[in-house]
């Protein structure tokens, strides 16, 4: 998290708004809630007390204007910048303004009020944006669900105000993880047309031959129908799709882009419905199968019958010897596959079926 | 002799303007002939700081990574200083 520069902050726990004018995209009453809202997101975790005045002066003036609308830091039309907000102090301190030219909405299907509304509020209070991708205050939009602070944004606005003296629970999201963490582990791992896409928690790490550092995103910013949190991933090649599984559901990208008709079950691979979980997938160029690994065992899908081989499940410690009897993620590299359990990857030999190497799962993002 | 100096693309040259536009006015670049025209090391200076913000490779180059991300839709102040 930042603060601005000297941590500019509201004084007084006691801080007053008035909504000087109202977007048409929404009712009067969505928009008043929206702003409650999203001012009781730093109230809930801080001692900080919003009052509303209907006229005069407040300290945090919330206004809709566009282009050139009376601060001479105009907004830029549709897109491109869509809010901003002055630190805490007197005059035009802590005034928040929403660009009119964009479409405001309650929900995902353009930007959304509260969220945006969140964000620049943090900037009355005395934030300044954060470099955590996950975090409320990281300065790029990006619609989420569930409760909108990180630990990042939580402990940020902490320093400057303290904690609530009566906080009300809640279930700060987990900060971005660190990629050079020693015991970091991951979700799922997937090749996608010459990249490595790696998924941890709500964040996939894309590694590209030619780029040194690993580009960490949020998933919901690049595939916003995904669910926050991926199980296992494979690409074929043959068909030019990666599989992204989910709990029960899978969906299919091509490229970058969701394929239509997913997300399906898992089942309909021929999965057993007692299996709830795929834990990590990898597609075996050489013989045109998928290997799905669930808990100790895994199973052979043959793509090109659409069918999982008469003889699934398997043990994996069986038929891979010298491997954990469970694993997290796996992708196959020119006839090795690369196993991930916990802080641990294998380098696996197919053809000799033998532990090849041993190293630690992010010395494969340059750790 | 023919010159090997060839005109911008119209497409990098609007790139270079959208960044320069991005650049003043979150990473505090100076205005005018001190920014892009003048001072290419202050240009790639604000580049690198800004990628090093966003977490992108850190190369001072406006590679298509560090254009996708001034593309998106985003928050109007500055990522850094006053």
């Amino acid at each position: 998290y930042n603060h601005f520069p000297r941590h500019l902050k509201w004084q007084n726990n006691n801080v007053t708004f008035r909504i000087v004018n109202y977007t048409p995209d929404l009712k009067k009453s969505d928009v008043d809630r929206a702003i409650r809202n999203a001012l009781n997101i730093w109230s809930d975790v801080t001692p900080l007390v919003f009052k509303k005045l209907h006229q005069g002066n407040a300290d945090i003036m919330i206004s809709f204007g566009s282009q050139e609308h009376g601060d001479y830091n105009p907004f830029d039309g549709p897109d491109g910048l869509l809010a901003h907000a002055y630190p805490p102090g007197q005059g035009m301190g802590g005034d928040t303004h929403f660009d009119e030219d964009e479409h405001w909405t309650k929900d995902s299907s353009a930007y959304n009020l509260f969220i945006v509304a969140a964000h620049e509020l943090g900037h009355a209070l005395g934030m300044s944006h954060s470099a955590d991708a996950g975090a409320l205050m990281y300065p790029v939009y990006s619609y989420s669900t569930g409760y909108l602070l990180s630990e990042d944004d939580i402990e940020g606005i902490q320093a400057l105000y303290g904690p609530n003296p009566n906080p009300r629970k809640v279930k700060p999201k987990p900060d971005a993880p660190n990629k050079c963490n020693p015991m970091l582990s991951f979700d799922a791992a997937t090749e996608l047309r010459g990249e490595t896409i790696i998924f941890k928690d709500r964040f996939y790490w894309r590694l590209h031959p030619q780029m040194v550092e690993p580009e960490q995103t949020l998933i919901k910013s690049t595939w916003p129908s995904l669910p926050n949190k991926v199980d296992a991933a494979y690409e074929n090649p043959e068909k030019d799709l990666v599989i992204i599984f989910s709990g029960i559901r899978m969906w299919a990208l091509n490229g970058y882009s969701l394929v239509d008709g997913y997300p399906k079950y898992i089942h309909k691979l021929g999965l057993p419905k007692t299996v709830r979980k795929v834990d990590a997938a990898v597609h075996i160029g050489d013989t045109g199968k998928t290997l799905l690994f669930t808990e100790e065992e895994y199973w052979s899908y043959d793509e090109a019958t659409g069918k999982m081989d008469s003889d699934s499940p398997r043990s994996i410690e069986q038929d891979f010897p010298g491997m954990d009897d469970e694993v997290d993620a796996a992708v196959f590299h020119y006839g090795h596959l690369y196993f991930f359990h916990e802080h641990v990857q294998y380098e696996y030999s197919y053809t000799s079926r033998k532990v090849m190497r041993i190293l630690r799962t992010n010395s494969i993002l340059n750790c | 002799a023919p010159s090997s100096a060839l005109p911008l693309s119209p497409r990098d040259r609007d790139d270079r303007l959208l960044a320069e536009k991005y650049l003043r006015r979150f990473y505090g670049l100076p205005a005018g002939l001190q920014g892009r025209q003048g001072s290419p090391v202050a240009f790639r200076t604000q580049v690198e700081k800004m990628q090093r913000f966003f977490k992108l490779e850190v190369t001072g180059n406006l590679d298509c990574n560090t254009l996708e991300v001034m593309k998106m839709p985003r928050c109007g102040v500055p990522d850094v200083g006053e």
